[in-house]
This record gives C-alpha cells, sequence and structure tokens, in this order.
C-alpha cells in the first residue's frame, strides 16, 4: 500500500 | 472575559460533531475576532482548522485572548443537552478553570447552565501559508460525501485528477475498481447543485478515504464543499459557514508505492 505522508512535511511548527 | 452568544445550538453541535473522532483535546482560541480552533490527528496526517467569527455570534465579546483547553467527549456530552435550537452562549473568565454553557429555549423559559472543567493542552501549531491552488472544485457537499462512501467499499485509497474535461475520483481494490467524473455544471434553480472547476494546471494526487469519509461528516454545515489541489501538497477541504467562518480540513497526500 502507497505510504502515507505527514503533514509536518509540509507545513512547519509555528 | 469571553462572552459569546450563538442563535442556534445546532452549529457548534454540528461543528463538534464533524471533529471529534479526528481530534479529542483541543484549544478554542478566543480573541476579539472570534473563536479559531486548529488540531491535528494523532497520526500528523491530517488537520482540522475551525474559524468562527465573531461575526457569527451575536453578542460577542472578548477581551483578551484565552484558551479553552476541551475535551471534545466531554463537550459533545454536554452539547448532547442542548435542542438544536437552543440559544447557546459560552462564558469564561480571563484565566478560566472552566467555561460556562448555557443554553435556552427561545420558546419556553427553560434554562440549563454546565460548566466543563478546561484542560491545560500543549498543542503543535502548524503555520499553513496562503497557497495558490493548482485547482479548486466547488460541488455539493452531498455528492462529496455519495463519491467518498461509494469508493471506500472497494479501496482504502482515492487517486483526484483534475484536468480541464473534469475532475476524476477513481479507486481500485480487491474486488475491482471504480470512478466517478464530475464536468462543471451550473444549475440556475438550484445553485447548491453547482459544479465549478477552477484549474490553473493540471493536478493528480492519491488520499486516503478514511480521513475524506471522516472530514464529510461536517456535510450538514453546509451545502456546498470545496476541494483545493496542488501537486505536493496537502489537500484542502473547506465548509463555508456564514459570516466568512469556516471549517477546513487539511490531508497531506498519499506518496510513493
Amino acid at each position: 500500500t502507497p505510504f502515507q505522508n505527514n503533514l509536518g512535511e509540509y507545513y512547519t511548527l509555528v | 472575559m469571553l462572552e459569546a452568544r450563538l442563535e442556534q445550538a445546532n452549529l457548534l453541535k454540528k461543528v463538534v460533531d464533524a471533529i471529534k473522532d479526528l481530534v479529542q483535546d483541543c484549544n478554542f482560541d478566543c480573541n476579539d475576532s472570534g473563536i479559531a480552533l486548529q488540531a491535528m490527528d494523532n497520526s500528523h496526517v491530517a488537520l482540522v482548522s475551525m474559524m468562527l467569527k465573531s461575526e457569527s455570534f451575536s453578542p460577542f465579546r472578548c477581551d483578551r485572548n484565552i484558551a479553552l483547553g476541551i475535551n471534545l467527549t466531554s463537550l459533545t456530552k454536554v452539547l448532547r443537552c442542548a435542542a438544536n435550537e437552543d440559544i447557546l452562549t459560552l462564558k469564561a473568565e480571563d484565566a478560566p478553570d472552566v467555561v460556562n454553557l448555557v443554553f435556552e429555549s427561545a420558546e419556553s423559559d427553560r434554562l440549563s447552565e454546565y460548566d466543563i472543567k478546561l484542560m491545560d493542552i500543549d498543542q503543535e501549531h502548524l503555520g499553513i501559508p496562503e497557497t495558490e491552488y493548482a485547482a479548486t472544485i466547488s460541488m455539493p457537499s452531498a455528492e462529496f460525501q455519495k463519491i467518498c462512501r461509494d469508493l471506500m467499499a472497494l479501496s482504502e485509497s482515492v487517486s483526484i485528477e483534475c484536468t480541464k474535461e473534469g475532475v476524476k475520483f477513481a479507486c481500485s481494490g480487491d474486488i475491482g475498481s471504480g470512478s466517478v467524473t464530475l464536468r462543471s455544471h451550473t444549475n440556475v434553480e438550484k445553485p447548491q447543485l453547482n459544479v465549478e472547476i477552477d484549474l490553473s494546471e493540471p493536478v493528480a494526487l492519491t488520499f486516503s478515504l478514511k480521513y475524506l469519509v471522516n472530514f464529510c461528516k461536517a456535510s450538514g454545515l453546509s451545502e456546498q464543499v470545496r476541494l483545493c489541489l496542488s501537486n505536493e501538497v496537502p489537500l484542502l477541504v473547506e465548509y463555508a459557514l456564514s459570516n466568512n467562518s469556516y471549517l477546513r480540513f487539511y490531508l497531506a497526500p498519499k506518496i510513493g508505492d
């Protein structure tokens, strides 16, 4: 199954 | 202090119902512009962003920034005590231990009052940049919900492909495959049934249906849903509410094989 990505890879913590 | 009065408890009931399976404990950040919430699910794949603008309340008063850390299961229990048409007022002190909810029946003299104990929640907050999306699709929220539910019977993921021909939702699984294609469509008499596709470049991304079906619990909040896609960024699923308030969901795409 495809790997599910993580939001942290697109948006940075503020 | 915070004092925010909603004409209908139904709005908050529906919002909390739509997000409670995705996120459990969240801060309701209150300031003079309204009440906002941002929370990620445990796996950090999906994010909920809610904004209830001060204009959605009448009256709305919030003198200083207050974060109300609330367990959504607790909030759901208390909101169940309100009738959909009740007037709901949220109240909190400046450094509160509890949030106070008052439900008033417009038709009788019943007044119910509940306090929910607040939690100290240290929440990770993501900065989401303003994005020019390659494709924006507005469509009936019920239609989107049906597509997601239908395709989930066949597969755990859906590819959303947007070209100038239209938008294609496709999946394949053990028993076979399926797809639904929508083209732009204008219904003058029932604009809530419109499908509008705004495309600057073709996009194709794959997402987990489990999350999309979860987002669709917000369908009762708005007749239309907006999907915003760009290659290699999370999908934005937006339910617009009145007074520029909104409920948004972000979902990271699936990558690789």
